[in-house]
């Protein structure tokens, strides 16, 4: 088996994250959703055979929007994609804050030539707060234009949806017969989850 | 907030990804407890692409994905918040696993056993209290505290100073042992810092 550690420490140019197991791309882009100019929107692309997909999500009685989103679209154990933006949660912001979820899987469903239900949503940040949309919208178009299979690729989208941490999170293991899975993980603050 | 996305080029169907999510998650991200923040966002997505066109079977496949759940839980483990000590809360000898996790939760979560841990003080005192006030079957004369190795607490009273464990390091490991049945679990947890009351001061999400 190989082990996966944190990309920083190993550039090998083998993916360690996301990008390992065949069939995906990734992408980390400076949207200008967060001040400073850093890496803020987060694009994974199943590009198939198959768009199998699970979830588990916080058991907080107070979700966020892209909660919300992508619970419901998740019913099909379907994806196509997952967009993550770091730089504000979406959380508490009523309808219009779902709506800019739907508006965002709508934008990456149109950019991927899919169905919105097959676009998965993650936000992370102040919670209360609108996401700047124009912001968001302009930078999936960039996004899209970034994918790649490689390990800088998956690295840029592990570090777009960091926010208080320090450094980007990866992780992969590939089996003796020669599937692998890989994975990437934010979180420094306000970390105790309770999944279902 | 956790936010995780997870892939593989297995082939595997929507609902067996679920139940092998629901058992990795269980067993990673849910033992892991720096704050008791449980946020309005957290999110693990599990995608399969099917592109290696091996199907692995289910047990093989939930074994590999909770090996990577793993890891990743223990990068976050170490660059939480104010971070310095990187602790691992067991709890043996409960008389069911929601006990032990009870326990080793609400001991993580407690800020008077994370402000010792950080002052490098193995505070044994607050720790049977925090396992005492878990609200889990406990028994005060067959409980034990073990820190780093050097048992402080056996049976009703203290059994070696405090000054005999080292905490010089990152890693800390606490082990409660109940004596009471067969349940364990053990749950991650950090120190509580300087850092991370600045972090959360200045950072008001």
């Amino acid at each position: 088996q190989t082990t996966g550690t944190v990309a920083q420490e190993t550039s090998t140019g083998t993916p360690n994250g996301v990008t390992r197991p065949r069939g995906f791309r990734a992408s980390g882009v400076a949207a200008g959703i967060k001040a400073g100019g850093s890496l803020d929107l987060a694009l994974v692309v199943n590009d198939g055979p198959r768009r199998e997909a699970a979830g588990v999500f916080t058991t907080n009685q107070v979700k966020a929007a892209p909660v919300l989103w992508s619970e419901q679209v998740l019913r099909e154990r379907r994806l196509r994609a997952v967009v993550l933006n770091s730089g504000g949660a979406n959380a508490c912001t009523g309808p219009e804050g779902f709506q800019d979820t739907h508006t965002t899987a709508e934008r990456a469903a149109e950019l991927l030539d899919t169905g919105a239900i097959e676009i998965g949503v993650c936000s992370t940040g102040l919670i209360g707060q609108r996401l700047p949309m124009r912001a968001l919208l302009d930078g999936l178009g960039a996004a899209v234009d970034g994918l790649a299979d490689t390990e800088r690729a998956g690295t840029d989208a592990a570090t777009a949806v960091l926010t208080t941490d320090t450094r980007p999170k990866q992780a992969c293991r590939t089996h003796p017969d020669g599937w692998s899975v890989g994975g990437m993980v934010k979180g420094a603050g306000m970390l105790a989850p309770n999944l279902a | 907030t956790m936010l995780a996305v997870v892939t593989t080029d297995a082939v595997v169907d929507g609902e067996g990804l679920q139940r092998s999510l629901l058992e990795a998650s269980r067993g990673t991200f849910e033992r892991l407890d720096v704050d008791g923040g449980t946020s309005t966002n957290d999110t693990v997505l599990l995608l399969s692409s099917g592109a290696s066109g091996l199907t692995p079977a289910e047990e093989e496949f939930t074994e590999l994905l909770t090996e990577v759940c793993a890891d990743l839980v223990r990068q976050l483990q170490h660059d939480a918040e104010g971070a310095t000590k990187a602790i691992d809360i067991t709890v043996r000898g409960a008389v069911s696993e929601s006990d032990a996790v009870g326990i080793a939760r609400l001991t993580a979560e407690d800020n008077l056993v994370c402000t010792a841990l950080f002052g490098s003080d193995p505070n044994w005192g607050r720790i049977v209290m925090a396992v005492g006030r878990s609200g889990a079957t406990v028994d005060a004369s067959s409980l034990e505290v073990t820190v780093n190795g050097v048992t402080l607490y056996s049976r009703g009273a203290p059994v070696a100073e405090r000054d005999t464990v080292d905490l010089s390091g990152r890693d800390v490991e606490i082990l409660v042992d109940l004596h009471l049945g067969e349940h364990s679990a053990t749950v991650l947890t950090t120190d509580l810092s300087h850092g991370y009351v600045e972090e959360n001061s200045a950072y008001s999400s």
